[in-house]
C-alpha cells in the first residue's frame, strides 16, 4: 500500500507536467502554422487543398455532440462578480471589442448569452450607397470572385472546387450560367417590395419595344463572397441589401471547424457542413446567403423565423439526407422583405 | 462559422471584355478584415 500511494504522488505530477507540455508544443506549432499561412497570404501565395490524418479522424468524431455539450456548459449561468473577468479574459484571447456591447458585462448571464451580444447603436454604420452590397458579417474575406462554367463551382481553396447548387440545394432558383458566363435573368425590372413590384411590372408592360429589347439589358454575372467568422468577432448576420427572402432551406449535417486550415484539409467542407440557406432577389436578381455552422457555433437562430433551431439531435440517416427542410416564405412571389443592415440571423455557442 | 453570399450582378459583356462603369466590382481582398456594413462591392 505505502509503495502505491509512494508511486501515484510521483507519476501524477509528471504526468500533468507531460500533458501540459504537450498541449504547450501543440499550442505553439499551431501559432506557428498560422502565421506561416498568414505571411503567405499576405504574399499572395495560393495555399493548395491537400488533405490530411486530423481531417481523416475528424469525420469519425460525435461533433454535433460535443457542440451541444458545448453550448450546454457555455450557457451555465455565472455569478454577476465572476462575469467581466470571464467576458474580459474572452476577449483578450480572441480579440473582441467590449466598447460595442450594447449592455454592462455583468448583465450577460452566461458566456453563451454574451457571445450573441448586440451592439451599441451606430456601432456599425451602413454604407450608404445604394448601388453597393454590403458585408452581412463580421469577419475574414476568405474569397471572393465570379462563378463561372456551367457547373456553377466556388472555389474552396485553390485545387478543390464545389458546386454552388449543392451548397443551395437542387431546388434552387440559382440562374443558368451561359457559355460566356453570363447568367439567365428572367426579369428586366427591380424590386424591393410588393409595390414596387407592380409599379415595376406597369413600368414594364408599358414600355416601348426598344427598351424591352434583351440586347439592351445589362449583362448579369454570378458572383459569390465567403466571410469566415472569427471566436471574438460579433457574430450577427445582416441583411447585405434591400431583398425579398423568398424561401429558407435547413441541411442538417456535420459540424467540422471551418477555420482557413479545415478549408485546406477538409474536402466539401462548407457543404458537409449544418448550414440554413435564404434565398429571394434584390434589384439585380438572384441572391442567396448560407449561414455555416461549425463545432464551436453549432447552432443558427433566424430572427426572421423565431422558432427555427438547428443542431438538434437527429438519426445519422436523416443528417446526410441530400433533400433540406425547405418553407417557402408568405406571401407567395414576394416573402420576407429585408432591408440593408436589417438583423437576419445569429450563430450561438454550440 | 462562416457565411457564404452568391448573388447576380451586372458583368462586362466578355465578347467586348471592357470593363463599364455599370459593372460589378469587388472593394475587397482575400484576408481583409471586414465589418457589417462596410462594402464589399459596387
Amino acid at each position: 500500500s505505502t509503495n502505491s500511494s509512494e508511486g501515484n504522488s510521483f507519476l501524477v505530477p509528471g504526468a500533468t507536467a507531460a500533458t501540459i507540455l504537450m498541449l504547450g508544443a501543440l499550442h505553439a506549432r499551431r501559432l506557428y502554422e498560422d502565421k506561416k499561412l498568414e505571411e503567405a497570404r499576405d504574399k499572395g501565395i495560393d495555399m493548395e487543398f491537400k488533405p490530411d490524418v486530423k481531417a481523416t479522424v475528424m469525420r469519425f468524431l460525435p461533433l454535433r455532440s460535443i457542440s451541444r455539450c458545448w453550448g450546454y456548459l457555455s450557457s451555465i449561468e455565472l455569478p454577476i462578480w465572476l462575469r467581466p473577468h470571464v467576458y474580459k479574459a474572452w476577449a483578450r484571447a480572441f480579440h473582441s471589442n467590449l466598447e460595442e456591447a450594447s449592455l454592462p458585462l455583468d448583465h450577460y448571464a452566461s458566456l453563451r448569452d454574451f457571445f450573441v451580444r448586440s451592439l451599441k447603436e451606430g456601432s456599425r454604420p451602413m454604407d450608404a450607397d445604394p448601388k453597393c452590397l454590403v458585408s452581412p458579417a463580421d469577419g475574414i474575406v476568405m474569397r471572393f470572385g465570379e462563378i463561372k462554367g456551367a457547373g456553377a463551382m466556388i472555389e474552396q481553396v485553390k485545387g478543390f472546387s464545389y458546386s454552388a447548387i449543392s451548397l443551395l440545394g437542387t431546388n434552387s432558383a440559382l440562374p443558368l450560367i451561359k457559355e460566356d458566363n453570363s447568367s439567365e435573368d428572367d426579369s428586366c425590372f427591380e424590386f424591393t417590395s410588393k409595390l414596387e413590384r407592380k409599379r415595376s411590372w406597369w413600368k414594364v408592360s408599358l414600355a416601348s419595344p426598344e427598351v424591352r429589347d434583351p440586347a439592351q439589358r445589362p449583362v448579369k454575372g454570378l458572383f459569390y463572397c465567403v466571410i469566415y467568422l472569427g471566436l471574438g468577432d460579433y457574430h450577427r448576420i445582416h441583411s447585405p441589401a434591400d431583398w425579398n427572402v423568398s424561401v429558407r432551406r435547413h441541411f442538417p449535417g456535420r459540424l467540422f471547424p471551418v477555420n482557413e486550415r479545415a478549408a485546406r484539409t477538409i474536402g466539401n467542407l462548407y457543404i458537409e457542413n449544418e448550414r440554413v440557406v435564404l434565398e429571394g432577389r434584390w434589384r439585380e436578381g438572384f441572391m442567396a446567403m448560407a449561414a455555416v455552422g461549425a463545432t464551436n457555433i453549432g447552432s443558427i437562430d433566424l430572427f426572421i423565423e423565431p422558432d427555427f433551431r438547428t443542431n438538434r439531435p437527429m438519426k445519422t440517416k436523416l443528417l446526410f439526407n441530400s433533400k433540406p427542410e425547405e418553407r417557402p416564405y408568405e406571401p407567395t412571389n414576394t416573402g420576407v422583405a429585408l432591408r440593408k443592415g436589417d438583423e437576419v440571423a445569429a450563430f450561438n455557442m454550440g | 462559422s462562416t457565411v457564404v453570399l452568391i448573388f447576380q450582378a451586372p458583368m462586362s459583356n466578355s465578347s467586348k471584355e471592357v470593363s463599364s462603369a455599370s459593372d460589378f466590382n469587388f472593394s475587397v481582398k482575400r484576408g481583409d478584415k471586414i465589418r457589417v456594413g462596410e462594402a464589399i462591392g459596387r
